[in-house]
């Protein structure tokens, strides 16, 4: 197959100066004479004689200047003929002659003018249209790659549209306002060499109508009418209202609807609209009777025909809910009330009016808001208020005589609205008390054994009788006694002893009532006194004082403390260490075909060894089977490090059937080896052939679909010495692609000597089995490990291995966690003795997903013999990676 | 048949050069 095109011109130009353009030649002129001959569009097909050929060279010229437009791909038919017989010698040979584009072709516009239109008040970046120019130049190429433009806005101002430059859809760039534009004109330009300067450019015009919504409230034209009608006559036109609406004139956003909000109940009037002027008309269709009612307020809304737009909807008809008007209200009632009296008492009524209506709220509930002295009750239902104990004048919660309190009105809508209003009642005084000891504060101690009490008559006279004060209680006999001082009779305790007493001071009035303050006084003790305590007397109405000073002690618990001091101290200690974990495996292009490079074996080995970037992937099990060195994990596993390598990466390193198996990212595979060879196949010239790329399997049991993956192969198959110069795999897959009978490889049935290395691992008491030492390490082989260990103390069982030498050359390490359990459990667990045999195979493995930390369990002992072997290696899945022939316990 | 092509370098120097069949 010929796959590039022989020649290219440019369009529009003279080629000719650039003659031959090609020539073709058959080794044919070698035997016999030949002349040449071209056929085909541009030679003897339209357009004609575009091309010619000299016959006896083989020369092609062009001779015409060529439009790409018209012919992009000239195919011209090359024959060569016997001179004398006109006999063909060879087959025709299809000769491509590409022609260059030139960018000689404007962008044109589907349309020259665009007509759009949007709705107002639309989302920001909503498509409005979508303009369309083409380029005749050559596809995917520069001179036809348009890029739009808009190049000015009508009106001008901040840019309301914005242009997408690579697909022409016009988008909307900040929110349209009909009422403030209602059209916009826009000119817009598409430039070929997307937008560069280039480019060849055209203009179109762009027309966007801004579609009306309703999103304007229409208001009345005036904030009150008035209109009188005799009584007893009906009339088509009391008055007319004026509805004024900024939207689209005589669109249903417009058009006004009237109605009642309240004072029609009896239906005496109607309002219909007037489509022309969009007033409302008001009538009155059913008469009225003037000794019923001589004057009647009307209270009208206007809304429009079409509904209000979602963005505004929400704010028409704001409903302003209950309030209490007037924001307070007064009430008053005497002191004297008795409680029989309060229980049938009612305050008041005080409800709350709807605003929207202006009667009083009915879908509303009351209760009651501060009311510090809990005084009052209140109706959920019709507000009535009501007392709920005896009121007192002298309360502390009265000032002057007014008891403030507060009431909530709350709506049952949704959302709930609450008004507030204020309570004052006025308490009508009555003389109900006793005299009252005032607040003197006396400090009592050793050194001041009495106290003066003052009474005082809360009933507000300052002259009244005197009063009588009298111990009522005292804790041990005549610690206390009365003494009285003047003529007010204003007595003082004198102290005869330490404890406390109470003193009750009676008031004889007129009535020679006998009501009563009283209060506790408390003196310290004599160690108390001693050490300075100081004792405050407060004698008031029913007020008892009780100085006592109760210390707390805050004990803060320090087991947070403790705790944090205790923390967790990483690192300290050994443990089962958990194994970093990847998902994704990752490719190495060593693995492909080729030797590896030697410094991805470092690359590889500081990862693992990082303990924080371990792969999962197959690729790197094998991997790592031949890098051990370096490998330790993150919690002190480094014993391993240093330890060398079987030396035979080629014998451990993986087929792609183990890639596979390993959980290799095949699609990764995929497209690496697609991509490769596009890249190959559009390149311009032809690649040895040993350069191309390889993935390969044998086609082995349970070979995957596709195992004889994509191969970009190049070469002359005219010759095949290329096929010594590859590989034996490349080898292999270009005698498959030649249609050979290929041979087997012949490393797979070699019987390569085997060694099976099998250890066993106790938790605790054991003492580890030795080592079976390997012969030569060194040769070319199969090296199997089975391992089980446990940790939990159950018998060993026999570990069982199968060899199975063909599936070489590998390393296959299998290995077996028996419930690891305890952290200190596996403390010195594992100790290799000293190999004497320098031959040898040491096997670590990692457990793979214990939580706990556990303490350096692997400790292996200088090896020097350089031919021993440590192998590390990470068992994924360790039952479904295994062969089926593999068996472990 | 042995088909050569003139190809033209960025400077204008024309080039012939033959190609094979090539096989993917």
């Amino acid at each position: 197959e010929w796959i590039k095109f022989a020649a290219a011109c440019r369009e529009g130009e003279d080629n000719s100066k650039r003659n031959p353009i090609a020539k073709v030649r058959s080794d044919c002129e070698e035997t016999q004479p030949i002349v040449y001959r071209i056929t085909g569009q541009g030679i003897d097909e339209s357009p004609i004689g575009v091309f010619i050929i000299n016959s006896r060279t083989g020369e092609i010229n062009i001779t015409k200047i060529v439009d790409r437009e018209l012919t992009p791909v000239f195919v011209i038919l090359c024959h060569a003929e016997n001179a004398a017989t006109g006999l063909a010698v060879e087959k025709p040979l299809e000769l491509r002659v590409r022609v260059l584009d030139v960018n000689d072709n404007i962008p044109i516009f589907s349309q020259t003018i665009y007509e759009g239109a949007i709705e107002e008040g639309g989302m920001e970046n909503t498509l409005v249209m979508k303009l369309v120019a083409t380029d005749a130049d050559e596809p995917n190429n520069l001179n036809s790659k348009i890029a739009y433009k808009i190049e000015s806005q009508e009106p001008a101002g901040a840019p309301m549209f914005i242009l997408n430059k690579q697909n022409g859809e016009l988008h909307i760039a900040n929110i349209l306002d009909r009422e403030q534009h209602s059209s916009f004109s826009l000119i817009v330009k598409a430039t070929d060499r997307d937008g560069g300067s280039d480019g060849i450019s055209s203009q179109c015009t762009c027309g966007v109508k801004v579609i009306d919504v309703n999103d304007n409230f229409p208001t009345l034209g005036q904030s009150s009418y008035s209109a009188s009608i005799s009584e007893n006559t009906l009339s088509s036109e009391m008055f007319r209202i004026q509805a004024i609406d900024a939207d689209e004139e005589f669109t249903d956003n417009w058009k006004a609807v009237f109605f009642f909000i309240s004072g029609n109940e009896g239906g005496f009037f109607d309002i219909v609209t007037d489509p022309a002027t969009n007033q409302g008309i008001v009538r009155c269709i059913k008469k009225l009777d003037y000794e019923q009612m001589q004057s009647v307020p009307l209270s009208i809304g206007v809304r429009n025909v079409a509904a209000f737009h979602h963005s505004v909807s929400s704010q028409y008809q704001v409903i302003e809910g209950p309030a209490f008007s007037p924001s307070s209200i007064s009430f008053s009632a005497s002191e004297s009330l008795t409680k029989q009296s309060i229980s049938t008492y009612i305050v008041g009524t005080y409800q709350a009016i709807d605003m929207d209506t202006g009667r009083p709220a009915t879908n509303v509930r009351y209760i009651m808001g501060r009311d510090p002295d809990a005084l009052f009750i209140i109706n959920p239902n019709n507000a009535e208020i009501r007392f709920t104990k005896i009121i007192d004048r002298e309360s502390h919660y009265v000032i002057n005589g007014v008891y403030t309190a507060e009431v909530l009105a709350i709506s049952r809508d949704f959302p709930q609205r609450t008004s507030t209003g204020t309570i004052l009642l006025t308490i009508q005084d009555a003389n109900d008390n006793c005299p009252l000891v005032t607040n003197e504060i006396r400090k009592v101690c050793m050194n001041t054994p009495s106290v003066v009490i003052i009474a005082k008559d809360l009933d507000a006279d300052p002259h009244g009788p005197p009063f009588k004060f009298v111990i009522v209680s005292q804790p041990r006999n005549h610690l206390w006694d009365i003494r009285y001082v003047n003529v007010c009779q204003t007595p003082f305790l004198h102290r005869h002893g330490w404890g406390w007493g109470r003193v009750r001071v009676c008031h004889v009035d007129h009535a020679h009532t006998s009501r009563g303050a009283s209060a506790s006084l408390s003196l310290p003790d004599q160690s108390e006194t001693e050490s300075g305590t100081k004792l405050f007397f407060k004698m008031h109405y029913l007020l008892f004082l009780s100085p006592l000073v109760i210390p707390i002690l805050m004990s803060r618990s320090d087991c947070c403390g403790n705790c944090l001091g205790a923390g967790t101290k990483h690192g300290v200690g050994a443990g089962f260490e958990t194994v970093p974990e990847c998902t994704e495996g990752n490719i190495h292009s060593w693995g492909i075909e080729g030797a590896q490079p030697e410094d991805r074996v470092n690359i590889y080995t500081n990862t693992y060894g990082g303990g924080g970037m371990v792969t999962s992937g197959g690729v790197e099990e094998i991997t790592g089977l031949g890098t051990v060195k370096g490998y330790g994990t993150a919690g002190g596993y480094g014993t391993a490090a240093g330890y060398g390598t079987t030396g035979r990466k080629e014998s451990i390193g993986g087929t792609i059937k183990e890639y596979r198996e390993g959980g290799v990212n095949m699609a990764f595979l995929d497209s690496y080896f697609s991509e490769k060879a596009f890249a190959y196949a559009d390149e311009d010239e032809g690649r040895p052939a040993n350069d191309c790329l390889l993935i390969y399997d044998h086609e082995g049991l349970d070979s995957p679909v596709g195992s004889i993956g994509c191969c970009s192969f190049i070469g002359d198959d005219l010759d095949d010495t290329y096929l010594d110069t590859l590989g034996p795999k490349f080898k292999t897959l270009a005698e498959i692609c030649l249609g050979r009978e290929i041979e087997p490889i012949p490393d797979v049935n070699l019987p390569w000597p085997t060694t099976v290395v099998t250890e066993n691992t106790y938790t605790t008491g054991s003492t580890l089995q030795p080592a079976m030492p390997i012969p030569d390490p060194v040769l070319q082989g199969n090296v199997i490990v089975t391992e089980t260990y446990t940790t939990s103390g159950s018998p060993l069982k026999p570990p069982t291995r199968n060899v199975d030498p063909l599936y070489s050359p590998n390393v296959v390490v299998t290995e077996r966690v028996v419930a690891p359990a305890s952290v200190t459990g596996l403390h010195g667990m594992l100790e290799i003795p000293d190999l004497p045999d320098g031959s040898n195979v040491v096997v670590t493995e990692r457990v793979i997903a214990p939580s706990s930390r556990i303490p350096p369990s692997l400790s292996i002992p200088d090896l020097a013999d350089a031919s021993n072997v440590v192998v590390t290696e990470r068992v994924i899945r360790p039952a479904s990676g295994l062969q089926s022939n593999f068996g472990i316990p | 048949f042995l088909p050569q092509v003139k190809e033209w370098d960025e400077n204008g120097v024309g080039r012939w050069k033959t190609f094979k069949r090539q096989k993917r």
